[in-house]
């Protein structure tokens, strides 16, 4: 080990490990995490005879798909000798040890954090005995497509059809444009073959808005793409080029009528419409993929401060003081400056994150019960935190990768890939203005509320109090 | 009321700052509002300053929460630990005082002074903070082969890394690359 980083730990005031047992939660998450870490490994995924990034997008794409094949494998495993629940695959897939493995990205993520997820919180418990199973199996593989080339998160916008035909119970999904042809899911281009389509609903002749259908793209046996589906490659972007992401379009295209996802509103097989309890109810996947992505941004955080922190230690520069040897750069005031803001804020969105989960864990309890009051609350929180969270990991990232100075600037650095995932979450799922805007809208019905003297939702009950300052 | 320069006075200043912010997007929306202006058009026109407000109030609640739910959980744990921290909320919410000191001015009664303590009370932090660093970042416990990274190995052989990474670029297979030939060669004997 390095002297001076061999230094740096000899003079920790703390426990390392009581601190680290604090971020998993518990002695007993810790011991879970490193297990699965060392399983992981030892399979030795993580090992390239050639750099991805030498490689050409084509073969990052294979490499991809193997290795995401393989992850899968090794899930299995982990599954059949714990039992453990969902938490593996996200944990896995979507944590820092399914970056280090998957750098660029997962082609089968979506499949578990938004299919797998839509169909069990927006299926009807028949639709989702036969789903689940088949999707936890991978007997298909599933994706998410929502937006499309002309529309990303104004979802009302959505040009994509699905209308109700009587005669056949069935729906035809049609792309009447070029704009309404889906844009970006992941894992849509060439390796899902079954998708869960946001479309707008018409039945007897009246649009509903938009509803999610389950929609086959593929053959199970040939993966050829079935008749009526035109479905490719968007191309190279800024980073996750391991993702697959993909645009699809409809001509005229039929499935069965149990293929909408009915747990909300309906379709009788006479094309009668039964409306569900709230329109808000369409949003769960999106909340719960933000939810999810607030903690995701730690991981990203914490692999940034870690590298740029230890390097600090080792890295010595410039002779401030004649006569004396290069100081470390970590004892500069502006490099602590840079680095442990980074750290506080792994710190600061771990809780936030912890704290929005519970949140969420207790508003869709409530839905279960037909209590529908902080729904709300939970969108514009989830908003407003996806939006901080992912501007300021990529803030902490490229802070991070600057105080490296030109050695950050490598790829064996592992921070410019880094900053790829990081500032993509900045556009996915909501482009953080659109996400603030969302918020502010809430805002301003809480402060109107809070004007006619109506109680406010704990997030905002501030709101009540400072109201009655200077400015009103 | 009078400006608190502790951790809790300053996560109210940013409630103070949110609401603020908050009731001028209203007021201005009512005034586009009554001088003809749809409410739509109203709102876009107020929508910069709506994204602020948003992001204020995003930043009272994650200081707050992380104020809060901090001491709870520092409150089974090692004086040590607890210590360290407790140094970790005060940084990051004395931090972004800092970074709003504009907004504070605006919308509290902070004083020049106040701003003034706030900047020693951070550099104090980071000061503080200092010895603890590399073990703060031990402390994510993310293995080597997960971090990835020639810079940020656990045993800090960057520059030894950073070369055998260097090592494994395609163009290092071979002294001499073909387009030597093909090019370099030529253009510099005049013959391309």
């Amino acid at each position: 080990v390095n002297v001076d980083l061999q230094k740096e730990r000899d003079q920790c005031t703390f426990d390392v490990e009581e601190l680290t047992n604090i971020i998993d939660g518990g002695v007993e998450k810790t011991d879970e995490r490193r297990k699965r870490v060392e399983m992981a490994l030892k399979e030795q995924l993580h090992i390239d005879s050639v750099p991805s990034v030498y490689l050409s997008h084509k073969e990052k794409y294979e490499l991809a798909v193997k290795k995401a094949c393989l992850l899968f494998k090794m899930i299995r495993k982990l599954q059949e000798e714990e039992n453990t629940g969902m938490e593996n695959y996200r944990a896995v897939l979507g944590g820092n040890l399914g970056t280090a493995i998957l750098s660029d990205g997962s082609p089968l993520l979506l499949h578990y954090v938004m299919f797998i997820p839509t169909v069990m919180g927006q299926g009807t418990v028949e639709q989702q005995a036969y789903w689940v199973g088949r999707a936890f199996n991978l007997d298909i593989i599933g994706t998410y497509a929502q937006t499309e080339l002309g529309h990303g998160t104004f979802i009302r916008g959505l040009e994509t059809t699905a209308t109700y035909d009587p005669s056949t119970k069935e729906f035809i999904l049609h792309s009447p444009t070029l704009t309404s042809y889906k844009w970006w899911p992941g894992g849509l281009a060439h390796t899902a073959n079954y998708c869960i389509v946001m479309a707008q609903l018409y039945t007897k002749g009246k649009c509903h808005g938009i509803h999610p259908f389950i929609v086959q793209l593929r053959d199970e046996e040939t993966h050829m793409p079935l008749p009526g589906i035109k479905v490719g490659e968007i191309g190279a972007k800024l980073g996750m080029n391991g993702t697959n992401n993909g645009f699809l379009g409809f001509d005229q295209v039929r499935i069965p009528r149990d293929y909408m996802l009915m747990k909300n509103s309906k379709v009788l097989e006479d094309g009668t419409y039964v409306n569900s309890p709230s329109s808000k109810l369409t949003y769960g996947t999106m909340m719960f993929v933000r939810v999810m992505l607030v903690n995701d941004m730690c991981n990203y955080m914490a692999k940034a401060v870690t590298i740029a922190t230890r390097y600090s230690a080792v890295r010595r520069q410039s002779q401030p003081k004649p006569d004396e040897p290069e100081p470390q750069i970590l004892d500069y005031l502006t490099q602590q400056h840079k680095l442990l803001v980074g750290i506080a804020s792994v710190h600061a969105f771990r809780i936030n994150a912890n704290w929005l989960w519970n949140m969420y864990n207790n508003v869709t309890a409530e839905l279960e019960t037909g209590d529908m009051e902080r729904l709300p609350e939970l969108h514009a929180l989830s908003c407003c935190l996806k939006a901080l969270s992912t501007a300021d990991a990529a803030a902490c990232v490229e802070r991070c990768r600057l105080a490296c100075g030109g050695h950050g600037y490598m790829l064996s650095s592992n921070l410019p890939t880094t900053y790829g995932l990081v500032t993509a979450a900045c556009t996915y799922e909501g482009e953080n203005t659109v996400m603030l805007l969302q918020t502010a809208r809430y805002l301003v019905k809480a402060w109107q509320q809070a004007a006619s003297g109506n109680s406010l939702t704990p997030t905002v009950s501030y709101l009540s109090v400072v109201r009655s300052g200077r400015r009103s | 009321p009078p400006w608190d320069n502790t951790i809790e006075g300053i996560i109210a200043g940013f409630e103070r700052v949110a609401a603020g912010k908050l009731g001028l997007c209203v007021a201005q929306i009512e005034k586009r509002q009554k001088s003809g202006m749809c409410y739509e058009d109203a709102w876009n026109m107020t929508s910069v300053q709506l994204t602020a407000a948003s992001e204020a109030h995003c930043r009272a609640i994650l200081l707050a929460t992380y104020h809060k739910e901090t001491a709870e959980q520092a409150a089974s744990t090692s004086p040590a630990l607890r210590r360290v921290l407790q140094q970790l909320v005060d940084l990051y919410v004395v931090y972004w005082a800092l970074e709003y000191v504009g907004d504070l001015l605006r919308f509290t009664s902070i004083s020049e002074r106040d701003i003034e303590s706030l900047q020693s009370w951070y550099e104090d932090l980071l000061t503080q903070l200092r010895p603890n660093a590399v073990g703060l970042v031990d402390a994510f416990d993310i293995k080597d082969e997960i971090l990835n990274s020639a810079l940020g190995a656990y045993d800090g052989r960057a520059y030894e890394r950073l070369m055998e990474e260097a090592m494994k670029s395609p163009l290092n297979a071979e002294p001499v690359n073909k387009t030597f030939h093909t090019y370099l060669k030529p253009l510099m004997q005049g013959k391309l």
